[in-house]
């Protein structure tokens, strides 16, 4: 399988949105992007836990430019769908892990929160798949995040001396 | 930007666990993840929302084979780490738009949200990323779910004719 990763990044230009306590109902979710779709706000990063009685929470990413002008689309909606509360929290940034392989058995993901965890990072939001791992972290945290991302996957060595994923 | 969507899949042998209240602070996550790792459990798909009162939940897929494992494993994590429940559903299926280019403002994600709501499909997971958006839903609609997304998408006209994303 050979995980292999190529690259960390981090976005400093992110806002965190979290919409707390949707109805969970089929459309739900459509209904909450419709305004963004048609304001096109760039969304990325959309993440939903499952279901709790009867209620899920969503969060997502947006440029920190558009942080505002999606929170009053969300808001206008709350009634409609009756959800609790939009949550903005635009001092984050992104990080990411980039690599091919990486389906999370393969340890890429463990050894990323554990690197973070033993530095000190709190992970807000995290986002899995094969090619990318994101995490949300307090903005402050953002150097520290990729350089102790970067020495726990040897990226300064060529990929053949690396440890195995 | 051309977003392209090359296929859908659905994956029936997935199971859904959930950890719900984890204390939110620094290597939680790592430490959660460290006994499935040691065991080499298959983990897919993690997604985290934004904490909340202090607390996280996190979500994440394993194959159906070792749910129950996966499910012991945390279980005796749970006084140390201090978490309230795990959450197992065995009864789903993962749903995969799989593509390239896919940010999800250009509308991929809202296309998909709104052919799974039209046909009452509701969606108990979300992971986006801009090669794949990945859902979780019962296994009773994995059908209709890949049926309407492939019509939504018009996967059975060539690309160059297809609705523009
Ligand atoms: C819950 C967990 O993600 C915690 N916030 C951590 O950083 O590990
Ligand atoms: C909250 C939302 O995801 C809902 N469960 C839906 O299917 O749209």
């Amino acid at each position: 399988e050979g995980a292999v990763v190529t690259g960390i990044a981090a976005d400093r230009q992110a806002a965190r949105i979290s919409v707390t306590r949707i109805p969970d109902r089929a459309g739900a979710a459509a209904e909450l992007f419709e305004p963004l779709g048609r304001e096109a706000i760039n969304v990325d990063v959309i993440v939903q836990t499952a279901p709790q009685d009867g209620h899920c929470d969503l969060s997502f990413t947006v440029p920190k430019a558009s942080a505002k002008q999606a929170q009053q689309l969300l808001e206008g909606l709350r009634s409609e769908l009756g959800f609790a509360e939009v949550r903005v929290d635009d001092c984050v940034a992104k990080v990411s892990i980039v690599g091919a392989g990486m389906r999370s058995q393969s340890g890429v993901a463990l050894r990323c929160f554990r690197a973070l965890g033993q530095a000190g990072v709190n992970l807000q939001l995290i986002s899995t798949s094969e090619i990318k791992i994101s995490v949300v972290v307090d903005e402050r945290f953002a150097e520290v995040a990729v350089r102790v991302l970067h020495d726990a996957f040897e990226l300064d060595k060529p990929q053949g001396e690396r440890k195995g994923l």
